[in-house]
């Protein structure tokens, strides 16, 4: 039908494109941001351009400052820390097991720490990862502080000449003021025992969400500065826009994209095949 | 209080007899962004926009209120006739031991919502056995027997059984001994695109009657919400929806969506971790929650 070339034909273009665009969670604003801007661009150009090769380009320059690097420019064997928040069931414990597994084949001497105390069996799913890992697992008792968790288990993991303690979080809801400040508090330990360039806040959101993943990167943001984002079940085929608004108005990168609930089904963040899988 | 967020709308039309188009046309605008912000579905949101257009344009605007306030209550109601009038039941009746399901996407809760449910049953006079089919995610069985043994319900677990029919029926059994009149079964999550998964789960509804069928639904879900929904509907054919973590104050447009789609009703709500943190669906604080 692009043979026509008509008024007509364009207005279904802007349509599709808009309709792409919330069906991806990008959100509403963005979208009509997006489709304004395809539409000046229709007017300037005179090839024939089509609105997913255009939107492909538009979105690969929004994420193209994305380092998905973590700890760059961090050099040492000194222990670092990465410290794993969100929202209840978003994949905080699998990821944890997953990454554990990922930096230790790069060489890396980890450490788990069960700082979840509160969730039922949550400290037994993560022993359990960290056997599949093939890491050491610092545990509390259940219903233990889990400030207290993080001190013990930093010191533990300092005095075992670790480079990497993964530390996993209970799952709370952004809106909670108290389980903010309970993450706040714990932010501070580990603040007391490493220097921030040797700590990654990863923030762990679902591909499914819709905007409110978006108040949840900005709440749990001022709870405890985030350094990235970590975007599970992907897998899932959800198109994960979300993370385009978290860029734009938090500045947030993502760094790595659950594909998977198997132990190696985790990749660093790739923009381009992000991008491609949205449009196409 | 919607009226006062749509206030700088409101002051452009000017109040006159009848709504005209325009009038109309420029708070539907308005009213389509805040439903997309809520994550309700795109075509879902496109069909109540229209229906609302029908009713509204023409109206005569009562001169008690402005022609705004008349938009949006006519949007108001639209919502809450999907959503159903009144609070919906459990189906507690049925041969006993009463099968209660729970699936869902990875994540959505329900584990913790197989606890609740137990917990509200016997709360309701009815005991309760619970089970666990969840034999991929570590610990799951270990989960629910903590849940089980706080909310002071049985569990139930046969480490010989290897697959979830074989393990739903030595509950059964074990329910007729320890007369437990509802057999109360959680399942593992499984994405929407993962066939396999389903087809497990269609058989297993092939082999065992289930008096409710629960997809348990994450209300931050955004517009993947109608695709998860009607492709559990053709594997599983759930009897009803239960909406979690409503406490994360997500706008939950996606349980528009599906309802609008599916026609299921909405059983029950979770608002929070712990096991007595789980409600009846009330449709019209769900519909002021979607106007934002
Ligand atoms: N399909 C798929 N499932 C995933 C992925 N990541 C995690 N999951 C599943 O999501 C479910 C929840 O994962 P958890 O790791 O327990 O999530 P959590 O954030 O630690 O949950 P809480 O601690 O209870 O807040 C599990 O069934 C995981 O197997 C992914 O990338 N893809
Ligand atoms: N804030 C909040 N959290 C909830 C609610 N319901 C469940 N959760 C939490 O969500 C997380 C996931 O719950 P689970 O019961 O493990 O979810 P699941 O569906 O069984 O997960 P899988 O078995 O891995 O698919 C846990 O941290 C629960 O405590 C709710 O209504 N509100
Ligand atoms: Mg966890
Ligand atoms: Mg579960």
């Amino acid at each position: 039908s692009r043979i026509w070339g008509g008024e007509k034909i364009e207005d279904e273009d802007w349509e599709i494109l808009e309709e792409t665009l919330i069906q991806a969670d990008i959100g509403p604003l963005l979208a009509m941001e997006l489709v304004e801007g395809f539409r000046e661009f229709k007017k300037e150009s005179t090839g024939n351009k089509d609105w997913r090769g255009w939107l492909s380009q538009v979105l690969l320059k929004e994420i193209s400052e994305n380092d998905s690097r973590l700890f760059a420019g961090t050099a040492g064997k000194d222990l670092k820390a990465l410290f794993l928040i969100g929202i209840n069931g978003v994949g905080k414990t699998t990821v944890a097991g997953k990454l554990a597994n990922y930096y230790q084949q790069k060489g890396e001497q980890v450490s788990l720490v069960a700082a979840d105390t509160f969730r039922a069996a949550a400290i037994e799913q993560l022993q359990v990862w960290a056997d599949r890992a093939k890491v050491h697992c610092i545990k509390g008792s259940a219903g233990a502080d889990p400030g207290t968790v993080v001190y013990d288990g930093l010191e533990a993991s300092l005095r075992r000449k670790d480079s990497l303690a993964i530390i996993d979080t209970a799952g709370r809801s952004h809106v909670n003021k108290n389980l903010l400040a309970e993450l706040e508090k714990v932010s501070r330990i580990i603040g007391k025992h490493l220097p921030t360039d040797r700590v990654e806040n990863l923030l762990v959101i679902d591909a499914m969400a819709g905007q409110n993943a978006f108040l949840q990167a900005e709440s749990i943001g001022k709870a405890v500065p985030i350094n990235g984002v970590i975007l599970t079940k992907w897998d899932s085929q959800a198109r994960g826009g979300i993370i385009f608004r978290i860029q734009k108005e938090l500045g947030l990168p993502i760094k790595f994209i659950g594909v998977g609930e198997k132990i190696e089904d985790i990749i660093p963040f790739d923009p381009e095949s992000f991008v491609q899988a949205l449009v196409f | 209080q919607l009226v006062e967020k749509f206030s700088g709308i409101f002051k452009k039309l000017r109040s006159k007899g009848k709504l005209s188009e325009q009038d109309v046309d420029l708070v539907l605008k308005e009213l389509r962004m805040v439903l997309l912000e809520s994550d309700v579905h795109f075509r879902v949101v496109k069909d109540l926009v229209n229906r609302v257009r029908e009713r509204a344009v023409g109206r005569d605007v009562l001169d008690s209120v402005t022609p705004g306030e008349m938009v949006i209550k006519t949007f108001w109601e639209e919502i809450k006739n999907i959503l159903g009038g009144e609070a919906h039941s459990l189906n507690t009746t049925g041969n006993i031991p009463v099968l209660h399901l729970l699936v869902g996407l990875q994540g959505s809760g329900k584990t913790t919502t197989a606890a609740k449910l137990a917990s509200w049953l016997k709360k309701r006079g009815i005991s309760p056995l619970l089970v666990s089919t969840d034999t991929r995610r570590p610990a799951a069985k270990e989960q629910l027997a903590i849940l089980a043994h706080n909310s002071g319900v049985a569990f139930f677990d046969d480490s010989s059984c290897v697959t979830p029919l074989s393990m739903i029926q030595a509950a059964m059994s074990a329910a007729r001994e320890k007369s437990a009149d509802a057999i109360v079964v959680d399942t593992a999550g499984r994405l929407h695109v993962e066939k396999d998964l389903l087809a497990e789960l269609r058989e297993l509804i092939g082999e065992m009657a289930f008096q409710e069928r629960f997809l348990v639904l994450d209300a931050t879900t955004g517009q993947e919400a109608v695709k998860v929904a009607e492709t559990f509907r053709d594997w599983v054919d759930p009897t009803g929806l239960i909406l979690t973590k409503i406490d994360t104050d997500a706008r939950g447009g996606a349980v528009l969506s599906i309802v609008a789609q599916t026609g299921w009703p909405v059983k029950l709500v979770g608002v929070g971790e712990k096991l007595e943190q789980l409600e009846v669906f009330h449709p019209e604080r769900m519909a002021s929650r979607i106007l934002g």
